[in-house]
């Protein structure tokens, strides 16, 4: 339980790094 | 900014005195709530990066007595139950993740929990801070705690083998940093994993990096910019935690190392981070490295913004590799192994086709390395310089450019071009062999060329050549014609 | 003149079973033994009498096992849901301390105790010893926790939410249902970003409902304030959530309690952009405390 998460969605790179919307 | 500082750090010296006096009397949980009162200041929005680094080096530098308390509360058996938990009650998530961290490098060092399962719950929680300059100094911190614990070793068959030895012969090994006595740990993680949790760190720090340019108003652009540079190294410190790792080898850097670095330097497309990101590769990882990806990283060139300073990047590598080769040139094969004038010379003309932008001098420039790279490492090989020539007088050409002005940036680059040959080979006949010395040596303004036969004339003198026929004595003449016309 | 009479009541098990720590409308603390549904709340029943030899008449000794509810917005209405006497003693006279042991036999209780903004739900021990004036009354609460036992939950609660052309989310919880020690794990992934996120917090929200109709008072009290961001995110972003609920001071999700209140639970998934505007998204959770097997009545 310390350590749960749910695995995250991929982030495109074109997402990762776009301005800020 | 001093007085928000100072302020900052009287409350930080205040909650760490308490946290340690806690901490004497063993009362944990009021030294984390002082801990975490101290960890308080770094949810500031006020201070600049240069003043939050101070703080954070204060503050950080306070932690070390946390974590070493732990340490040897665990050490003696004296466990706190669910210690990792309790971190996590924190309302707040700067304080949270620090003690976080705090607390799981402890679990790792006293083989509490997966130190594989750990680390990747550490670089995961933290995508919880998104604030650039907050996000990058708390994974800052992560990296830094992780420095030695991150896992080293090949693969599971070799911890298993460790494993096996542990149980034949405990005292043997005792010594062994990898051997847990005791309850052994086979799931510490591989060098895979340690890759895997620089490298997502890595990008989520070059990401919240690229956005610190987005943050503010445009005017204040240049000032971002600045402290940007400034905080560069924190994310350099990624490349170079990764160079660090023993178990890479050239099949894994060649495979997962570089390919996931290339990847965020090219997608960011931010010029600052191109620039500082690929001379650091440069200047981290191995030169035997570099030769083996020489076209992975030549192509990732071609692709960086168009504001990146190519050219520093282009020749910082040539003049290193060529300096590396050279080191062993003994070994001929290493030369013609990996043919790097070839490889340079064609993915330079590539990334020029691409970058059409490229000011002419920083081309002729990068022909000046060309020349460089070819007379340092295959000096036997006059084609390869007179291959460069040939280059630069296509490229002229190309741009129709019929002559070079005289006291410009790229005449000072050309004459330096046709010195090279001039200074190497210091024989006047050799450089005759050479055929596209007098039409490079055409384009430049009558001052300069001038200046270029002047020494010649000074190098056939210093070296005594001795023109041996009308032949030869013709082709000499021709080429210090400016002198004589 | 005359005797003085003290009542004590003393339930078995007390230096064995659990006890918790209730605090009462009033600020004070108490501990109170805990019960489960089902089981039997037995004791022994004091009646000690301060001068030897000189006799006490009463007309009957009782005790009364009573599950209440209480509205304090109603003062004096109380709803006694469980009522169960055992008769002592018979119309007589005392002239020494004398003890009466009694039993509720596998009591039902069907509701866990609760204290809260608007109302109480107790369970106590009445000794009523009736005399010629007044009756000499004793109360004393037990606690009652009421356990549930679910299947584990494999499917997680999946929502997308947002405000057109300016903000749009995915939220994950783990489960919609969670036992009083369980961990909120979640995630948010931003879909759509066009205003200035300043942070976000997911909240503990109690709703405490009591009466009905036209009599209904609603009240919210936010137990948790729970920060899993700070700055902003841009579109496709995951931002991990992981809430241990063993932190706060919970109960069960109490639905419709005798028909009479209720105690729901929601996150509250709050996001705050830097003109300090909010933008929330309520989901409600059911808490239950759990057990290690089910307890049935038999």
């Amino acid at each position: 339980a310390a350590t749960a998460r749910i695995q995250p969605k991929k982030q495109t790179l074109d997402d990762a790094y776009a301005p800020p919307a | 900014q001093e007085k928000l500082l100072e302020e900052a750090l009287a409350n930080v010296r205040n909650q760490s005195f308490q946290m340690k006096r806690c901490l004497d009397k063993s009362k944990l949980m009021d030294g984390l709530k002082h801990a975490s009162n101290m960890l308080s200041e770094l949810r500031t929005s006020m201070l600049s990066p240069k003043s939050y680094y101070e703080l954070y080096m204060a503050i950080t530098n306070e932690l070390l007595h946390l974590e070493a308390y732990l340490l040897d509360e665990f050490n003696r058996g004296r466990r706190v139950a669910d210690l990792y938990e309790l971190v996590q009650y924190a309302g707040n998530i700067i304080p949270r993740l620090y003690l976080l961290i705090t607390v799981g490098i402890v679990y790792i060092k006293s083989n509490e929990l997966s130190r594989k399962d750990v680390l990747k719950d550490l670089v995961e929680m933290c995508r919880g801070v998104q604030h650039p300059l907050r996000g990058l100094f708390l994974r800052n911190y992560l990296l830094q705690c992780a420095k030695n614990v991150l896992p080293d070793v090949d693969d599971v068959e070799e911890v298993e083998d460790v494993v096996v030895a542990s149980h034949a012969a405990p005292r043997a090994i005792a010594g062994l940093n990898k051997v847990i006595t005791g309850n052994i740990d086979t799931d510490s993680g591989t060098i895979k994993d340690s890759i895997s949790f620089i490298q997502l760190n890595f990008a989520e720090m070059n990401k919240l990096w690229v956005r610190m340019q987005h943050q503010g108003h445009t005017r204040d652009r240049e000032k971002r910019e600045q402290e940007r540079r400034e905080l560069r190294i924190l994310v350099g410190t990624n490349l170079v935690r990764l160079s660090q790792l023993e178990s890479v080898n050239i099949d894994l850097y060649t495979k997962l190392v570089l390919p996931g670095v290339l990847e965020q330097v090219v997608s960011c497309k931010d010029a600052i981070a191109q620039e500082y990101l690929m001379e650091c590769i440069i200047q981290v990882f191995p030169d035997e490295y570099h030769l083996q990806t020489l076209s992975s990283f030549l192509q990732a060139c071609a692709e960086l913004h168009a504001d990146v300073n190519i050219k520093n990047i282009l020749i910082a590598f040539i003049d290193r590799l060529a300096v590396f080769i050279n080191k062993g040139s003994t070994d001929c094969n290493l030369k013609d192994t990996y043919r790097l004038f070839d490889v340079f010379s064609q993915e330079i003309s590539t990334i020029l086709q691409n970058r059409t932008n490229t000011p002419i001098e920083d081309v002729v420039s990068l022909q000046v390395s060309l020349i460089n790279l070819a007379i340092k490492c295959y000096p036997e090989k006059i084609d390869y310089v007179d291959k460069v020539l040939e280059t630069t007088d296509e490229i002229f050409h190309k741009l129709n450019l019929d002559h070079v002005e005289a006291s410009t940036a790229v005449c000072r680059e050309l004459s330096r071009l046709l010195k090279i040959p001039v200074d190497s080979y210091n024989d006047v006949l050799r450089l005759l062999q050479l055929e596209h010395y007098i039409a490079l040596l055409d384009y430049l303004d009558y001052a300069p060329r001038k200046s270029v036969c002047c020494h010649i004339v000074q190098n056939i003198l210093d070296n005594e050549t001795i023109i041996m026929n009308p032949e030869q004595v013709e082709k000499v003449l021709t080429l210090l014609s400016p002198l004589i016309q | 003149f005359g005797q003085g009479v003290e009542v004590e009541i003393v339930l078995d098990g007390c230096d064995t079973r659990k006890a918790l720590e209730v605090k009462l409308e009033d600020g004070r603390k108490e501990f109170h033994l805990l019960y489960l549904d089902g089981e039997t709340v037995s004791g022994k029943v004091n009646v000690i009498l301060k001068k030897p030899g000189v006799k006490v008449e009463h007309f009957g000794i009782k005790i009364e096992f009573i599950g209440q509810i209480d509205l304090f917005y109603d003062r004096g209405t109380r709803y006694d849901f469980t009522s169960l006497v055992r008769e002592l003693a018979r119309p007589g006279e005392l002239v020494q301390t004398t003890g009466y042991s009694f039993e509720f036999n596998q009591v039902e209780k069907p509701y866990e105790s609760y204290i809260g903004s608007n109302v109480r739900l107790r369970y106590f021990l009445r000794l009523t010893m009736v005399r010629r004036i007044t009756d000499l009354v004793k109360e004393q609460d037990i606690a009652v926790q009421t356990l549930s036992h679910y299947p584990d939950q494999t499917t997680s609660f999946k929502m997308e939410v947002g405000i057109e052309d300016c903000l749009h989310i995915e939220f994950e919880y783990n489960k919609s249902r969670y036992d009083l020690k369980d961990v909120i794990v979640g995630k948010i992934y931003f879909l759509l970003v066009r205003i200035k996120i300043q942070h976000m917090e997911v909240q503990i929200i109690k709703r405490e409902i009591t009466g009905s109709g036209t009599n209904m008072f609603s009240e919210n009290e936010t137990i948790a304030k729970y920060e899993i961001m700070d700055g902003a995110p841009v579109r496709g972003e995951n931002i991990p959530i992981r809430l241990f609920l063993n932190g706060y001071d919970l109960t069960p999700t109490m639905r419709d309690v005798n028909k009479k209140f209720s105690v729901r639970y929601y996150l509250n998934l709050v996001l705050i952009d830097e003109e300090d505007r909010r933008y929330f998204k309520q989901q409600e959770i059911t808490l239950f405390r759990k057990a290690d097997k089910c307890f049935r009545r038999s």
